[in-house]
C-alpha cells in the first residue's frame, strides 16, 4: 500500500508540473508532503507560481489562477488513473476567454478516450462540442431536454 | 464509446421520462438558470450508487423525488437509467451493453438493477471497483466546486490522491 | 436592543418579499426566526420558492438562482441601513443573461445614492458603467491601472 | 460623491504608486485572471481598517505588502490612502474632504492617519460609526462569496442582519 502511494504520488506531482507550466505558459508548480516521514498518514500540499511573480501562498492566487490550478492537478490525476468519462459543471465561470483557449487547448487532448459532458454559459467553451443539449422549463418546475444543432446555439443563446 | 443514453425519470426537476443520447467526443448542456442542468449531473452520481443528500443538494434522500408543481402532482418514485457501452470490456462482464437503474419510492424503499436484474448497490460498487467510474472528486466537478481541491485541507487532498492511485 | 432588532427584522423582511418578486418575476420568499420567543439569540431562516415552483429547501436551488436571492437579500439590507458604496467582485458570473439583465435593473434604482464599483467579465454587466478601468500586467507581476472609455472597453475585451 | 480617490503604493501586486479617480455612478473594474481586480478590493477594505489577514486572502499581514518579482526588489511598506468626499457630512466632522491612510512596514509597524495626522485605528472606526460605510457584509461582495449569506448557518445570517439593525 506505501508502495502504491509513493509510486502514485511521484507520477501525478510529475503531471502537475508539467500539465501546470503548459497552462499558464510558465511558471512552476510542485506538490509536496507535509509529513515526508509517515506516508500512510501525511497531506498534501500544493506550491503555485504563476509565470512572473514571486512564490507565495496559493491563497493569495486571484480567483482564475485557483481555477486554472485545480485543473491542473485534475488532468494530473485523471494521467495517473483515467476515467471514461468526466463531467464539468460550469468550471469555465471565473475564467478570461485567453484562459478558457488554454483550457480547451488541454482538454482536447483527453477527448479520444475521455467522454465529457460539459454545462456551460460562455460561447467559447461552447464551440468544442459534438452533441448539444438546451434545457428549458416551458412548463413551470418541469425539466425538458431539446437536442441542438452548433447553429441553433449560436441563435438560441442570444436569445437566453 | 461509454455512456450511451441517460433514462431520467420523477427524479428532481424531471417529472416525465427524459432521454439523453450521447455520443463519442464533448456532449454541451445549456439552458437558462434553474432549468435543470445539474439535476442531469445529481442524476448521474445518484444512479452510479451516492448514497450522501448532502452530495446531491439534498437534505434527505427523498427530495430527489420530483415533488410536483402548480399544476402536476408529485411523483411516487424516481427512477434513473444509465446505459453503458462495454464493447471495450473495461467493466469485468461479458456483456457488450449494461444497463444501470436505480429507483426510490416515497415511502422510502430503493431498489438498484443491473440489466433488469434486481440487484444490491454492493454488486453496483463492485462492477465499477478499479475502473475509475464513479463518482471519484477528479471526474465529476460540482458547479462552483472546482477550486474545493485548493481550499480542502492537506490531509483532505491525500484522500483525493488516494482516489487515483 | 430587543426594539431595534424587531423593527429591522421585519423591514428587512419585507424588503426582501418584495424584491424577490421583483428579481425572479414572481413566486415568493420569506425570512423566518428559528427562535420566534427567543429574540435575542434567534438566528434566521431564508424562504426562497421561484415562480411555478414548489416550495422547498434552498439546498435545492440552482447556482443562479442561490445568486439571485442573495442578490435579494442584499439589496433588502441595503435598503433598511444604505452604505454610501459597494463593491461587487464578478458576482454575475453564474447569472444567465437575462438575469444580468433582471440584476442590472434593480441596481440602476439604487445608483442615485450609492457608489458601485463592479469587476465583471461579461459584457452586458459593463454597460452599465460610467467610469472605465483596465488593469493590465504589462511587467509581469507589477499591476498597472489604465484609464479607459466604454468604446475601448468593447475592444479590449475582445483582445483580452 | 463618496469615494473620491484610491491611491494604492506597495499593497500586493502594486509596486508602484497607483491612482484610481472614482466619480458618481458605476466604476467598472477589467482585466485578465490574477492582473490585480480583487486586490484592489482588498486595498479598500484594508484602509478601512481590516485586521484579518485571511479576509484579504493573506496568512500573515505582511503578506500584503509587495513581495518583489524576478525584476523588482520587495517593498518595504504596504500604503494605501482614500479620499472621500464629506460635503453631505455623512462623517461626523467637519472638514469637506478626508483621507484616511494606512501604512504596514516589514518590521511590523503599523500606521494610521485622517488627513495625515496619526491616529488610532479605533479613531477610524469612530468616524465611520453607524454610517454604513466599513466592510459590512452587504457592501463588500467577495469574489465567489456572493451566495455566502444562502450557505451560512441562522445564527451567521443574524450577525449580517444585526450590521443593518
Ligand atoms: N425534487 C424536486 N422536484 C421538483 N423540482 C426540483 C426538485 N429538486 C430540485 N428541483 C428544482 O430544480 C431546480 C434547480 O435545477 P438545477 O440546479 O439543475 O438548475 P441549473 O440548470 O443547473 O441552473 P444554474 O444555471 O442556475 O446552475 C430548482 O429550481 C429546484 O426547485
Ligand atoms: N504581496 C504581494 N506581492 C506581489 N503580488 C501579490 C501579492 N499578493 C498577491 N499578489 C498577486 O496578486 C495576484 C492576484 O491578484 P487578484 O486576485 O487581484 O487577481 P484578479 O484580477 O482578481 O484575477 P481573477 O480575474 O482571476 O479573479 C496573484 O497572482 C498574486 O500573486
Ligand atoms: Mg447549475
Ligand atoms: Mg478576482
Amino acid at each position: 500500500c506505501l508502495r502504491l502511494f509513493k509510486d502514485a504520488f511521484s507520477e501525478i506531482r510529475h503531471n502537475f508540473i508539467e500539465i501546470f507550466r503548459r497552462l499558464f505558459g510558465g511558471g512552476s508548480a510542485d506538490l509536496s508532503l507535509t509529513e515526508p516521514d509517515n506516508l500512510m498518514e501525511s497531506g498534501i500540499e500544493i506550491i503555485a507560481q504563476p509565470p512572473g511573480k514571486k512564490l507565495s501562498h496559493i491563497s493569495l492566487l486571484s480567483g482564475g489562477e485557483r481555477v486554472l490550478t485545480a485543473i491542473a492537478l485534475m488532468f494530473a490525476l485523471f494521467l495517473r488513473k483515467p476515467s471514461p468519462f468526466c463531467v464539468l459543471d460550469e468550471i469555465d465561470a471565473s475564467l478570461d476567454d485567453a484562459n478558457i483557449e488554454l483550457f480547451k487547448a488541454l482538454l482536447m487532448e483527453f477527448v479520444p478516450d475521455v467522454h465529457f459532458i460539459i454545462v456551460t454559459h460562455n460561447k467559447r467553451t461552447m464551440m468544442m462540442g459534438t452533441t448539444f443539449y438546451g434545457i428549458t422549463m416551458e412548463e413551470p418546475g418541469v425539466s425538458k431536454v431539446i437536442s441542438l444543432q452548433l447553429d441553433e446555439i449560436e441563435s438560441k443563446i442570444s436569445l437566453d | 464509446m461509454f455512456f450511451k443514453r441517460l433514462e431520467i425519470n420523477g427524479f428532481k426537476s424531471f417529472a416525465r421520462k427524459t432521454v439523453l443520447e450521447f455520443q463519442q467526443g464533448v456532449t454541451i448542456i445549456v439552458g437558462p438558470n434553474g432549468c435543470g442542468k445539474s439535476n442531469i449531473f445529481d442524476a448521474i452520481r445518484w444512479v452510479l450508487g451516492e448514497q450522501a443528500p448532502t452530495a446531491l443538494r439534498a437534505t434527505k434522500m427523498s427530495d430527489v423525488i420530483f415533488n410536483g408543481t402548480a399544476h402536476i402532482k408529485p411523483a411516487n418514485f424516481a427512477q434513473v437509467s444509465l446505459v453503458i457501452d462495454n464493447r471495450s470490456s473495461l467493466l469485468p462482464v461479458e456483456i457488450k451493453e449494461i444497463v444501470i437503474t436505480r429507483r426510490l419510492f416515497r415511502d422510502g424503499e430503493s431498489q438498484y438493477l443491473i440489466n433488469r436484474v434486481p440487484c444490491r448497490l454492493k454488486d453496483i460498487q463492485e462492477l465499477f471497483m478499479d475502473t475509475g467510474i464513479g463518482t471519484t472528486a477528479y471526474s465529476m466537478m460540482e458547479q462552483g466546486q472546482v477550486d474545493f481541491i485548493i481550499n480542502a485541507r492537506p490531509l483532505e487532498r491525500r484522500l483525493i490522491l488516494d482516489e487515483a492511485a
